[in-house]
């Protein structure tokens, strides 16, 4: 199954804006 | 911290929304994988909010769709790696 995630994502910090 | 609902979601501003989801949806990665708490949250967050907050409510569909980040970030590497 392909999966639809990106790799490529940008990374989550917990606090600093999104 | 109060559960979050669709509706203290929809009431927040689209950039705040993904922020909020983040919030909730990074510790509880991060206690599942620690080293790539931030990069899954990220690929997690490009998913449709309805979907995110179901995952909030139900920790099996959240374990389930963290693996499966695990597998492509993990696929993605080795190509990475492979000799060109």
């Amino acid at each position: 199954r392909k999966s639809s995630l990106n790799p490529e994502a940008k990374e989550f910090v917990p606090g600093v804006k999104y | 911290q109060e559960p979050l609902t669709a509706s203290m979601l929809a009431s927040a501003p689209l950039q705040e929304q993904k922020q909020m989801l983040g919030e909730r949806l990074y510790p509880l990665i991060h206690a599942m994988h620690p080293a790539l708490a931030g990069k899954i949250t990220g690929m997690l967050l490009e998913i449709d909010n309805s979907e995110l907050l179901h995952m909030l409510e139900s920790p099996e569909s959240l374990h389930t769709k963290v693996e499966e980040a695990v597998a492509v970030l993990q696929a993605h590497q080795a190509k990475d790696i492979s000799p060109k």
